[in-house]
């Protein structure tokens, strides 16, 4: 349990938040 | 040996004995993911924190969720009648959630918000002192620590500014908010532990 973001599943809801803003900036 | 789950970012802390522990996870997370959501959008708005590489945007996050879900919901802890507001909207005493089995963690909270709460904060200091909970150059798994550094440093002084210019007879004020800082950082690693302890049980 080194990453407990990781494995509390907050990595992918915070990756997955971002990234829709960075496919904005791309656009 | 019921189960309960005293976080209040729950609808309540009851839960369905019929669930299995996988489903009250997924309910949970279904509880905790639009707050967490916020917190990315509240990021997203920070001046110069899109300016970061995606990993460290990604990195600051994930270790700082939480400190900064402490300091916006501080107020669902309510110090006067020692209750605590659930995402559902009831309220609860702080001796029924402690016969849930809350213990050291939710007292620790309550400490910190009545602390935080009686620094008398506006709305635009509560900003950006969660800006400055947020980008911290000393989180674990940065790439460019000079640039989280570097944006770190220009939030500290604008709120240092705002601070002094909005409480000019109060200058112990901005000292006491980033003696906040570490006092986050021990909340976040008793409530990491709990979390995970929880999710394997």
């Amino acid at each position: 349990f080194s990453d407990p973001a990781s494995n509390l599943g907050l990595e992918d809801i915070i990756r997955k938040a971002l990234m829709g803003n960075l496919e904005e900036r791309q656009d | 040996n019921r189960l309960y789950l005293v976080c209040p970012m729950n609808i309540s802390p009851h839960v369905n004995l019929h669930k299995t522990g996988h489903e009250v996870w997924e309910e949970f997370s279904h509880c905790f993911t639009p707050a967490v959501r916020e917190v990315v959008e509240f990021a997203k708005k920070i001046p110069g924190f899109r300016d970061l590489s995606q990993h460290d945007q990604v990195s600051l996050l994930k270790a700082g969720t939480f400190e900064v879900l402490v300091v916006r919901f501080a107020s669902l802890f309510n110090v006067k009648d020692r209750t605590v507001t659930f995402l559902g909207g009831n309220k609860y005493s702080v001796e029924t959630l402690k016969a849930m089995g809350s213990g050291y963690l939710l007292n620790s909270m309550f400490d910190f918000s009545e602390k935080l709460m009686n620094l008398g904060l506006s709305e635009e200091e509560m900003s950006l002192f969660t800006a400055v909970v947020l980008v911290s150059a000393d989180r674990s798994g940065l790439e460019n620590v000079n640039s989280v550094e570097a944006l770190q440093e220009t939030l500290i002084r604008a709120l240092r500014s705002l601070i002094t210019r909005n409480h000019p007879n109060e200058s112990a004020i901005f000292t006491k908010l980033l003696l906040k800082l570490p006092d986050l950082r021990s909340l976040n690693n008793v409530h990491s532990e709990q979390l995970l302890a929880f999710k394997v049980h």
